[in-house]
């Protein structure tokens, strides 16, 4: 089933927001994997944000991400 | 701190200030950022001198979009700043996303702020999970010294303590699950619980699975840093908050204009400096405000104080006490919270029903 358009669009955002904050590895994953690998993150930055850890893009998760903040990743060192 | 505690090998750091935001004052961005320097040196051995010319261990600069170091900004608002950890070339180097309106005061992005963290990150210190520190990565605005003892303990971790100096940390956010956990105040907003604990407040939406914990200043700046009393007027859609002899009134989100009043114009003797508790019955019309042993009733339709009264706390709700720190009503019960209980108390037959730790009201 065609994800709708808004949808997408938020997914594509918070990809755009964990690749740079947690290390979501960029370029082509299959399909399963890329699934897990996303909800890993999620995961990740769920629990680094005291939200309610659930590996799903939900309101207070995205919500979370469009707050202003600084550039350096939560994760890792940024060198 | 990072994995490999990254930091400058010595304690004598220079910076430089490569050029300057048009949103500021070219004295106000120095003071922003030697201020912000300052925060640092008060709590390690560090001192930081400023170059204006040649290459600084901070190299400081104002940049939008793409910037040449591969880490482009995004425009206004989302990414503020960032800033490399400690080491040679692009090391400790700080940059601050043009695009951004950059402030002195609370509003939009306060430049100090946001320097003073990025030098947190400048020194050798990666994002602290604990909402409140300055090293948490998302913004909020709060006055004041910035440091927590979460960013203290991580900055002394790398470089040890000022040999000299002693600063005030911000004191820790308070952990919901502790089981000694008592609130200051409680009130209803449009469906909403609201939950206010030392400078921060829980916020209880029905759709959200877990409270949220902000600071009192980030979301309302004009407010004290911290509150005594709250209650909800549904009828009138405004929310009453106490600290000390004033008062001040929400309307949904918004600060209502003509506040801060005094307490006394509700018709409270001068000798009252303070509300402990205060909620409203909608059933009848009152507002019940505690002051330490004793609670007045106030009709909100004829904005006067009840004759009669003060009456004790401890005679008119046998069961809950002589006094009270936090108090809502909801649909025929009275939830008083005092320390770390919760008394909930059957207003129709005035009688205790049961009492729960205070911060069940959290899901611990």
């Amino acid at each position: 089933v065609p994800i709708p358009g808004a949808e997408t669009d938020k997914r594509l955002q918070a990809e755009k927001y964990l690749s740079r904050f947690y290390n979501l590895p960029a370029g082509l994953l299959g399909a399963r994997k890329s699934s897990d690998v996303l909800q890993t993150k999620l995961k990740e930055m769920q629990a680094f944000f005291n939200l309610k850890v659930t590996g799903k893009l939900d309101a207070e998760t995205f919500d979370t991400m469009k707050l202003p903040r600084c550039g350096v990743p939560d994760v890792g060192e940024y060198n | 701190v990072s994995p490999r505690k990254l930091k400058w090998p010595n304690n004598n750091l220079t910076f430089r200030i490569e050029n300057f935001t048009p949103d500021m004052k070219k004295a106000d961005v120095e003071r922003a950022i030697r201020q912000a320097f300052n925060v640092w040196a008060s709590v390690t051995p560090l001192t930081f001198k400023r170059l204006h010319s040649g290459i600084a261990d901070i190299m400081i600069s104002f940049a939008a979009r793409d910037h040449g170091d591969f880490n482009s900004f995004d425009g206004p608002n989302g990414l503020l700043a960032h800033a490399y950890a400690p080491g040679k070339g692009i090391g400790g180097d700080t940059h601050f996303d043009e695009d951004e309106n950059w402030t002195k005061e609370s509003n939009d992005y306060n430049l100090f702020l946001v320097a003073t963290h990025e030098f947190g990150h400048a020194l050798g210190l990666e994002h602290s999970r604990e909402a409140g520190s300055l090293m948490f990565p998302t913004y909020s605005y709060s006055p004041g010294f910035p440091l927590s003892e979460d960013d203290i303990d991580g900055i002394q971790e790398l470089y040890g303590p000022n040999p000299n100096r002693k600063v005030k940390p911000k004191p820790d956010a308070p952990k919901k699950c502790d089981p000694m956990l008592s609130f200051d105040a409680i009130t209803e907003l449009r469906g909403e619980t609201i939950l206010f604990k030392d400078r921060f407040y829980w916020r209880i939406h029905p759709q959200m699975p877990e409270p949220e914990l902000t600071l009192i200043r980030s979301t309302w700046p004009a407010l004290p840093k911290e509150v005594d009393a709250a209650y909800e007027n549904s009828d009138k859609d405004m929310v009453v908050i106490f600290s000390g002899i004033k008062m001040w009134a929400l309307s949904g989100y918004d600060m209502v204009e003509g506040y801060p009043k005094y307490i006394h114009k509700l018709g409270l003797p001068k000798k009252v400096r303070e509300i402990d508790a205060a909620v409203h019955i909608p059933e009848t019309g009152k507002t019940l405000l505690f002051t330490d042993e004793q609670y007045w009733s106030y009709d909100e339709r004829t904005s006067t104080m009840d004759v009669g009264f003060p009456r004790a706390i401890e005679l008119d709700f046998p069961g809950i006490g002589k006094e009270v720190d936090a108090a809502v009503y909801d649909s025929g019960t009275l939830y008083f919270f005092h320390d770390y209980m919760r008394f909930e108390y059957s207003y129709r037959s005035r009688k205790v029903i049961s009492i729960v730790r205070a911060n069940s009201i959290l899901n611990c």
